[in-house]
C-alpha cells in the first residue's frame, strides 16, 4: 500500500458525505446503495463514520462530470479514466468524480458503480495506489464479486496505517495475494492448460508458460469471470480442448476462456460420485488412456471420459497406487511421462509405470524463483 | 507497412500521454519519438513497469501497451 504524500488524513473520525448530483445510468436508490456500501468497506476495517447529508456542506462531495469539469483532470469518455478523487482536505478535498462518459451499473457489466467507489473512497481518506495486484488501490479496474468487495490484507493495513484499528473486537483480516517466490506458497488447485500449466490459490491464477522465466499472477475473474474463487481441483481433457473446475460438489467447464452454459453442475449426477463425496482435492486426465483420476481424501477414483462412467473397483486408496506421495494431496498435474502431486509446500515427481516418486521438489519449483 | 508506422506512432501516443498523465512525465507537449536509451521516457517506463509488476524492459512492449489500455483511476500512480 502506499500513503499520499504528505499523509493528508482528516483528522476527524466521523465524516460526512453528500451526493451533489445522480447518474441517469442507476436509479437514484441504486446509488445511493452503491455509496452506502462502498464507504462500509473502509468503515469495517478503520474506525471511521460516514453519514449522508443533504443540508450544508459534506467532507466529501461525491458528483458524476462528463469531460472537463475545472479541476485540471478532465474526463476521457467511455473507457480509460473511469473516475477520480482528491486526498483528504477543505473543500474539494476527499471529493470523488466519476466520468459520466461511463456507463455505471450495479452488476457484473463495466463500470460498477459500486467497486470503483470503493477505490476512489481510500483515495479520499489519503490512500494512493498500491502495487499489490490483489489490493483494492491497485489502479487498474478489476471485475471481481460485485456482490461483496474485500479488501485485501494489503488495503487493511494501509487505511490502518493512517487511522489505526476499528473498534470491532474482532480485527477483520483480507486475503493476500500470491508471490510465486513465496518459500511457503501451497496451491488449492493446478491444471495444464494448452500447453501452459496455472495454479490456482484463493482468488488467483499463476500462470506459468514455457517461453516466459516469471510467472503472471492475476485474477480467476480475469480469464473466466463466471468462475468462484477458491477453485479445489481442475484437469484438462485435451483430446476435446477442455477445462474442468471443481469447487465442492459442483464443476464448471471450459474451452479456451469460455465457459460453456448450463455450468455449474453436479458432479454426482454427471460422474456418479456417491453422496459421501463433499469435493474434489485434485484431478488429472491421461490423454493417452482417456482416463480421469479424481483424488478425494485418502482415496481415488477413476473416470473413463470415452465410456463417461466410473470405472468398477474404484475408490481404492491413494497410498496403494501412489506410494510415496502421501494419503492426501492439493493438486495434481501430469507432463510428459510424470505426475506431480502437491501437497503443501511439497511436490512429489511420481513415475506411474514404476509406482515409485523420483524426486521431492518445492512445491513453487516450476517458477524457476 | 504504413499500417505498421502508423500503428507505432500510436502506441507512442498512448505511452507519452499514460506517462504525463499517471507517472509525471514531463514533455512540455513535445511529442516523443523512439529515441534511444536514458531518456525520461524509459525511465518512467520501468517505474510503470515496475509498478505493475510487469517485465521492466523500458520499452512500450504488448503486455505494457495491454495494461496502458485497462480502464483505470484518474490518480497518478505516483504522488505529484
Amino acid at each position: 500500500f502506499a500513503i499520499t504524500e504528505g499523509n493528508p488524513k482528516w483528522e476527524k473520525k466521523n465524516l460526512t458525505y453528500s451526493i451533489e448530483n445522480y447518474t441517469p445510468d442507476l436509479a437514484k436508490e441504486d446509488v445511493d446503495n452503491a455509496i452506502r456500501k462502498a464507504f462500509k468497506v473502509w468503515s469495517d476495517v478503520s474506525p471511521l463514520t460516514f453519514t449522508k447529508i443533504s443540508q450544508g456542506e459534506a467532507d466529501i462531495k461525491i458528483s458524476f462530470y462528463y469531460g472537463d469539469h475545472y479541476d485540471n483532470s478532465p474526463f476521457d469518455g467511455p473507457n480509460g479514466i473511469l473516475a477520480h478523487a482528491f486526498q483528504p482536505g477543505p473543500g474539494i478535498g476527499g471529493d470523488a468524480h466519476f466520468d459520466e462518459g461511463e456507463e455505471w451499473t450495479k452488476d457484473h457489466r463495466n463500470y460498477n458503480l459500486y467497486r470503483v467507489a470503493a477505490h476512489e473512497f481510500g483515495h479520499s481518506l489519503g490512500l494512493s495506489h498500491s502495487s499489490d495486484i490483489g489490493a483494492l488501490m491497485f489502479p487498474s479496474y478489476g471485475f471481481s464479486d460485485t456482490n461483496d468487495i474485500q479488501l485485501s490484507q494489503d488495503d487493511i493495513n494501509g487505511i490502518q496505517a493512517i487511522y489505526g484499528p476499528g473498534n470491532n473486537p474482532i480485527q477483520p483480516t483480507g486475503p493476500t495475494t500470491p508471490h510465486a517466490c513465496d518459500r511457503k506458497l501451497t496451491f488449492d488447485a493446478a491444471t495444464t492448460i494448452r500447453g501452459e500449466k496455472i495454479f490456482f490459490k484463493d482468488r488467483f491464477y499463476l500462470r506459468k508458460n514455457p517461453y516466459d522465466s516469471e510467472a503472471e499472477v492475476n485474477f480467476i475473474s480475469l480469464f473466466w469471470p463466471s468462475l468462484p474463487s477458491g477453485i479445489e481441483a481442475a484437469y484438462e481433457d485435451a483430446e476435446r480442448d477442455l477445462v474442468k473446475f471443481f469447487k465442492g460438489n459442483k464443476y464448471w467447464v471450459t474451452q479456451g476462456q469460455y465457459v460453456l452454459p448450463g455450468y455449474p453442475k453436479s458432479i454426482y449426477s454427471t460422474f456418479g460420485f456417491p453422496a459421501t463425496v463433499k469435493k474434489i482435492d485434485a484431478a488429472f486426465s491421461d490423454g493417452y488412456t482417456g482416463k480421469t483420476y479424481f483424488f478425494v481424501e485418502n482415496k481415488y477414483w477413476r473416470y473413463n471420459e470415452r465410456r463417461r462412467s466410473m470405472d468398477a473397483g474404484y475408490p481404492k486408496l491413494i497410498t496403494n497406487d501412489f506410494p510415496g506421495i502421501g494419503s492426501k494431496v492439493d493438486a495434481v498435474i501430469n507432463d510428459n511421462e510424470f505426475l506431480y502431486f502437491f501437497s503443501r509446500t511439497r511436490q512429489f515427481k511420481f513415475e506411474p509405470q514404476n509406482k515409485r516418486v523420483v524426486a521431492v521438489l518445492k512445491a513453487n519449483s516450476w517458477f524457476n524463483c | 507497412f504504413p499500417a505498421h508506422l502508423e500503428t507505432e506512432q500510436q502506441d507512442l501516443e498512448i505511452v507519452q500521454n499514460y506517462l504525463e498523465k499517471f507517472y509525471d512525465l514531463k514533455t512540455e507537449g513535445v511529442k516523443i519519438s523512439k529515441k534511444k536509451d536514458s531518456s525520461p521516457v524509459v525511465e518512467k517506463l520501468k517505474k510503470m513497469q515496475k509498478f505493475f509488476g510487469l517485465k521492466v524492459t523500458g520499452k512500450p512492449d504488448l503486455e505494457t501497451l495491454k495494461m496502458m489500455k485497462n480502464p483505470r483511476c484518474g490518480v497518478p500512480d505516483v504522488s505529484k
